[in-house]
């Protein structure tokens, strides 16, 4: 049951998005935090294959079943998580980046990473003024049960909050940010470890782009109707 | 037919400081190709920085040791083109009938022109941003192609002010850039601002459909136990007639050993 053909005709130029029929699993193997379970993944393959030519193109990538809620305690004001129904205490590290000549290797993120987990760690946090971490940071962080915090390219002390005041208004190019931020977003969305993305450190992005930023990473109403997609199946 | 896939472009790179090249980018991916063996070309880090290069050069100190990084110019001082560089390689690939190749950049650091056996594009700015140029018309015959790639600072690299503090002076803010590189109480300023290819490059040959960002979601019902996985992709028809497709997707989980249960 873990395997579907569908057939599909793309006019010529066209660039189209297509959503398979749900997959449905049966009690899969659920993908846990460091310290509350195991890291099951599994391996998604897509493949499309073109009359008369053959297999045009493929892309896979492992894949974990979770679901990450996360909410402000109105008490505390803390956020509190919940990994697949059961809250989690959070014991993190904040990450500025591997290198500060940007000499990344998949070996140092290992090495880095695994080290968290040592530490019987269950989150980074990606802070702002570094980078949005590359596919092979996250790769081991869904590996070793790592959540990730990721934060975009805003900094209190450079963005308003700083001294001198300085770019209240952010980075002078808003378009150009969320084109960043929309492809960084798609590049590692579907990494079971991306727990939270996050506006910046200790300041909220100016007005226009916090409000894109979180219509853009709503999840979709389609996914919140249980009974819509029960009924599809 | 070449097999479809992707290729990464991580070794095999040169580089040079822009002020010191005359010819174009059209010259040196056409009749002027340099060589490892043309002053002032050094072998370069791709993906890396500037400061990579040059450190893999010993044209720096390392900055990671003692005071050396109070060594090595600050593009405030030095000003951004002493940090423009170009970076150069070749790489083999020829494709057949209907096939597409894709040259991508998964990072570059802060703006950057391509050229190829002659084509120019130029890219959006922006360090955090993926970049495809479908390369296909561009293609040598024989397959020997020849890239070069001019790569320019964040356009806001700031100064830092004597006493230091988080972020200099805030410029580096006015860029879709990390903040870090002007410094931080925990870190000394970056001279280069981190300009570089600082992430992966890779060709990639598809057949007249390419797939792109599929996006994986799973809902879950009955307390876990009833799972749905829904996938949705963005294809790409290059041809120019109607494609008549058959799309599969399958999910296999890596049982102990090698053993695949589909």
């Amino acid at each position: 049951e873990h395997l579907q053909t569908t057939h599909l005709s793309i006019p010529p130029g066209a660039h189209i998005q297509y959503t398979f029929p749900p997959l449905f699993f049966y009690k899969p193997n659920l993908w846990w935090p460091n310290g509350m379970g195991k890291q099951s993944l599994y391996n998604v393959g897509i493949t499309v294959d073109v009359k008369g030519y053959g297999e045009s193109d493929s892309w896979k990538h492992p894949f974990g079943f979770r679901k990450i809620e996360s909410t402000i305690d109105s008490v505390t004001g803390g956020r509190l998580f919940k990994v697949n129904g059961q809250p989690i205490f959070i014991r993190g590290g904040n990450w500025i980046l591997s290198d500060g000549l940007l000499r990344l290797s998949k070996k140092r993120y290992k090495t880095d990473i695994k080290f968290h987990a040592d530490m019987n760690f269950n989150m980074i946090r990606c802070w702002g003024g570094g980078l949005a971490e590359r596919p092979e940071f996250y790769h081991y962080c869904d590996i070793y049960g790592l959540l990730v915090w990721q934060e975009f390219w805003i900094t209190g002390d450079v963005d308003g909050r700083g001294v001198p005041v300085s770019n209240p208004n952010g980075p002078l190019d808003h378009d150009l940010f969320l084109l960043c931020a929309r492809d960084t977003v798609k590049l590692l969305r579907n990494h079971p470890s991306l727990a939270l993305w996050v506006g910046g450190n200790e300041q909220t992005p100016p007005e226009d782009i916090n409000t894109a930023l979180k219509d853009n990473l709503k999840l979709h109403p389609y996914f919140q109707m249980p009974n819509q997609i029960s009924n599809s199946v | 037919m070449v097999e479809i896939g992707k290729t990464k472009l991580d070794s095999g790179w040169i580089a040079a400081r822009s002020t010191e090249i005359e010819k174009t980018g059209v010259q040196l991916t056409t009749t002027h190709a340099p060589t490892l063996e043309t002053s002032p070309w050094m072998e370069a880090v791709v993906p890396g920085t500037v400061l990579g290069t040059l450190l893999k050069n010993k044209l720096i100190p390392d900055p990671f040791y003692g005071l050396e990084n109070e060594a090595i110019i600050d593009i405030a001082d030095s000003g951004r083109e002493y940090y423009t560089f170009w970076f150069f390689t070749t790489f083999q690939c020829s494709m057949s009938g209907n096939q597409h190749v894709d040259l991508n950049f998964r990072a570059i650091n802060y703006s950057a022109e391509v050229y190829l056996n002659g084509h120019k594009k130029v890219l959006s700015k922006g360090m955090f941003l993926r970049q495809s140029i479908d390369i296909t018309d561009f293609l040598q015959p024989d397959g020997q192609n020849l890239l070069v790639v001019l790569v320019h600072p964040p356009d806001h690299p700031g100064k830092i002010p004597p006493e230091g503090g988080q972020g200099g002076d805030h410029e580096i803010g006015k860029d879709v850039a990390a903040h870090y590189v002007e410094g931080w109480d925990w870190m000394t300023p970056i001279r280069d601002r981190n300009t570089g290819i600082w992430d992966e490059v890779s060709v990639s040959v598809t057949g007249p459909v390419k797939i792109t960002d599929p996006h994986l979601v799973a809902s879950f019902f009955d307390h876990y136990e009833r799972v749905y996985l829904h996938s949705t992709v963005e294809l790409e028809n290059r041809n120019a007639w109607v494609a008549e497709c058959t799309l599969n997707i399958q999910v296999t989980t890596e049982l102990e050993g090698n053993v695949c249960l589909v």
